[in-house]
């Protein structure tokens, strides 16, 4: 494990940290997308097939329980919860989340690096994963004051995708059969998509006024 | 596992 993967799995792991302590304690889900958290969810789920098959290293079957965990409640909160529940703006909420599944597992079954179950289903997580932040993404544009905690939830995750790519730069000159496409591209496209938020993340911090996104 | 493979990533 490099320096960027390790930093990459605790920006990950802080962004859903933020993400459960706002909801735990503030009893509020306002401005957080119950679409992303359940494609997030799907994502986790199908990629961590292996969990009881292959074990790769305790740090490695942690997380997983961690994100598993995390994501699932996440959405027990936001669905469930009484007092999480009224804070969700539903009416905002509105992108066809369920439209993204059906594209991602074609694309998945086409292209993929071997036929089977799992590996369909591991890449399929990697397509959904790459997209799954659009509903968010969508519902932020919307939201007329983004509260600090969303804000750096999504810079988390943002930055999550950034290191990870640093990650596979150096994994792919330090070890000697590296070569991923999927991931690679993927991983690309979803952090591209978070460049336009960065950006007015960035502005906002500089000039110290509270983030908003143009319309 | 090997040690070039993606799969060992989250």
């Amino acid at each position: 494990m490099n320096i960027f993967r390790l930093a990459g799995d605790m920006t990950h792991l802080a962004s859903v940290l933020v993400l459960l302590l706002k909801i735990h304690t503030i009893k509020s889900c306002a401005g957080i997308s119950l679409k992303t958290q359940e494609l997030f969810a799907i994502v986790f789920a199908s990629r961590y097939l292996d969990i009881f098959t292959d074990f790769i290293s305790l740090y490695n079957t942690l997380m997983k329980l961690i994100f598993l965990g995390s994501s699932f409640s996440i959405v027990w909160y936001i669905r469930r919860h009484k007092l999480v529940r009224r804070s969700y703006d539903k009416d905002q909420d509105t992108f066809r989340h369920y439209f993204l599944l059906l594209p991602c597992f074609i694309l998945a079954l086409l292209i993929n690096e071997k036929f089977t179950f799992k590996e369909v289903m591991w890449t399929f997580s990697l397509y959904l994963e790459a997209v799954a932040i659009l509903p968010q993404l969508v519902l932020l544009q919307r939201t007329k004051n983004i509260d600090n905690l969303t804000g750096q939830y999504v810079f988390l995750l943002g930055a999550y995708r950034g290191l990870y790519i640093l990650n596979w730069i150096y994994r792919y000159f330090t070890e000697p059969h590296y070569v991923h496409w999927i991931p690679w591209i993927s991983g690309l496209v979803q952090t591209l998509l978070y460049a336009d938020f960065f950006y007015y993340y960035f502005e906002s911090w500089k000039n110290n006024k509270k983030l908003q996104l143009p319309a | 596992e090997t040690e070039d493979d993606a799969h060992d990533e989250l």
